[in-house]
């Protein structure tokens, strides 16, 4: 068994590095870190599990946020998936309207990407997998256009919940952002209350301009959650940690490979072991 | 930014006649946070400060009117020296076709890179040929066809039955029967942990004999930039990266990064979603912004 070690000025640098390797970010960890910092500096001994402890109940507690019920309850529920370029989006919407099948709802997908080479394709060959319709245009039409029509067929035909795909799109870029905006309204006009959820995509691989990434699109539209996605890798996806408690964004989902079950709830506690163990 | 930090640590410096090591070390602080702000890995950055304290602590800083200027001077020199002060050109030498292989994670850019590239050598006189090796991703053969017309350059017809060490050999074949010049080869995303797909990207590899492994990488990639460029350089072999998505406001730490783990240079920058933005990668501007 492992003997009970006190925390040194050793220990911490220790501690510094697993977490902001786990790109948790140095403002969130030195302010992690700051009263175990003051203590060795007033020469109070502190145990290292107590000391870890602490930590895992501190970031649980950043993770602790107010979680509605997923598929929102209204009908048809409207949910957009968005975020930046190549995050997992609509890989991700497909695995969300498998989950939701499997939950007995039905689904109903809005190829609202309509720029990208073979997006709808993409949607569409998940659709034919999955068991999903998708309604779409032909590429290059207007996005919120397709919003539209997908919203009319899901209440012309009582679908349960609408998963609208969107385009990558960097934050940074005005009339992308405008884009979005325009869908969201068009959303709004065709069923009250849409969408009635945003999800926030982020690549567990990201860094700290997921901080950005949130702020930007925040500001552009309400946000309402978050899925992280490829924590089947090795990166430990901490700046969901400082992205959910600066946002107030709970995490949904996170993905876990690239088939359509490769996806699992967020398990707060599981998350916050992975990343301290 | 850095310089009004550095500016505002010195400033308080000021009248107390020259900078002592505990006033640089303060100084230093300052880059370490920058550079971590900046996704730089946290290792990668212990040895650059290390690096930058030996000249930080010398008379060009210690003896200076203007130590936060001379600071940040010593720093920028030293990121460019790191990230690669010459450019570094594409390798198109050996026979014809020349085989160029992309390869990197899930999501960072390859086929958009891919079609960006031979864009790129078609507008220097090439004859490009561009091969969808991804049979894994829906709609990936079609994403890569779509752009080879887009771009006006011959595809390669994969099929999605097809493995993709048989879709290289046969695209050179093919490729070399239509007298192109240089062949890329568009791969499917995969974890660097991921053993049986990194065996893959090693057999087509093994297969073609590229001239080229580019890493296709996302500027916003952050810490574990050094896990996955340590592993594709192990388990493949690199001889060159590609950051894309850079003009985010991602400060591009992970370039840093990738190159100080792997020693292979950064040959370009995927700075749009358009067809045409593919820029040849020059250090210093990718030094500021990573200095913030
Ligand atoms: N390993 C792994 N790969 C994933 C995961 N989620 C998505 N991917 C992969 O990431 C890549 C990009 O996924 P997409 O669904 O096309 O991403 P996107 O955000 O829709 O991309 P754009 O629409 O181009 O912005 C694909 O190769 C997916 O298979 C995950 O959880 N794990
Ligand atoms: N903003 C921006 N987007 C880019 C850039 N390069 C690629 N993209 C976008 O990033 C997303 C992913 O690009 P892909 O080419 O599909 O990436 P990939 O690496 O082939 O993805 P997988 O095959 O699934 O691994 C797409 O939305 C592209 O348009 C770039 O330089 N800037
Ligand atoms: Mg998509
Ligand atoms: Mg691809």
């Amino acid at each position: 068994f492992e003997v009970d070690r006190l925390v040194d000025q050793a220990f911490l640098e220790e501690l510094e590095e697993l977490l902001i390797t786990a790109d948790i970010g140095i403002e969130t960890v030195n302010r992690l870190l700051e009263p175990s910092r003051r203590k060795l500096l007033l020469g109070e001994p502190l145990k290292v599990s107590e000391l870890k402890r602490s930590l895992r109940e501190e970031i649980l507690r950043m993770l602790d946020l107010p979680t509605p019920p997923f598929p929102p309850e209204a009908s048809p529920a409207v949910v957009f998936f968005i975020g930046v370029n190549g995050v997992g989006k609509t890989t991700t919407l497909a695995k969300v309207a498998w989950h939701l099948k499997e939950r007995g709802f039905s689904v109903l997908a809005v190829a609202a990407d309509t720029f990208r080479a073979a997006a709808i394709e993409q949607l569409v060959t998940w659709g034919e997998r999955v068991g999903f319709e998708v309604i779409r245009q032909a590429q290059g039409a207007d996005p919120g256009a397709v919003v539209y029509q997908g919203l009319e067929a899901a209440k012309a035909r009582g679908v349960d919940v609408v998963l609208v795909d969107t385009a990558g799109r960097l934050h940074t870029k005005y009339n992308l952002m405008e884009e979005l905006k325009k869908m969201v309204r068009v959303a709004g006009k065709v069923v009250p209350e849409a969408p009635h959820e945003n999800i926030l995509v982020l690549d567990a691989t990201t860094g700290q301009n997921a901080v950005s990434q949130a702020k930007l699109f925040g500001q552009a539209v309400r946000l309402d959650s978050l899925i992280l996605t490829k924590m089947d890798g090795t990166a430990k996806g901490g700046i969901a940690i400082t992205v959910a408690h600066l946002f107030r964004l709970p995490i949904r989902f996170v993905g876990l490979g690239e088939k359509m079950e490769d996806l699992a709830p967020f398990e707060p506690r599981a998350f916050v072991q992975a990343l301290m163990p | 930014n850095l310089s009004d930090r550095l500016e505002g640590v010195f400033q308080k410096l000021r009248g107390k006649g020259k900078l002592t090591k505990e006033d640089v070390e303060r100084g230093l602080r300052e880059v370490r946070l920058a550079l971590l702000e900046a996704d730089v890995n946290y290792r990668v950055v212990k040895n650059f400060v290390e690096r930058v304290r030996e000249r930080a602590l010398g008379a060009e800083v210690l003896e200076s009117l203007t130590p936060a200027q001379q600071l940040i001077k010593i720093v920028h020199e030293e990121l460019i020296r790191t990230l690669g002060e010459t450019p570094a050109p594409l390798d198109l030498g050996g026979p014809r076709p020349v085989p160029l292989l992309l390869v990197g994670l899930q999501g960072s850019g390859k086929t958009t890179t891919a079609a960006k590239l031979a864009l790129f050598l078609r507008k220097k006189g090439h004859r490009p040929y561009l091969v969808p090796a991804d049979v894994y991703r829906p709609a990936a053969i079609d994403q890569l066809k779509t752009l080879a017309e887009k771009v006006g350059v011959p595809v390669y017809d994969t099929q999605p039955s097809e493995n993709p060490v048989d879709i290289a050999r046969k695209a050179l074949v093919e490729a070399k029967a239509q007298g192109r010049d240089v062949v890329i080869i568009d791969t499917a995303g995969r974890l660097h942990v991921d053993e049986a797909m990194m065996a893959e990207a090693a057999a087509i590899k093994e297969a073609v004999s590229p001239r080229e492994v580019l890493l296709v990488a996302d500027a916003m990639t952050g810490q574990d930039a050094v896990n996955m460029a340590r592993s594709f350089q192990e388990k493949v072999g690199l001889t060159g990266v590609i950051l894309t998505k850079v003009e985010g406001d991602a400060r591009g730490g992970a370039a840093l990064s990738i190159r100080e783990v792997t020693g292979v240079p950064i040959k370009f920058l995927g700075t749009g979603e358009k067809i045409d933005a593919l820029e040849v990668f020059y250090p210093d501007r990718l030094a500021s912004r990573i200095l913030g």
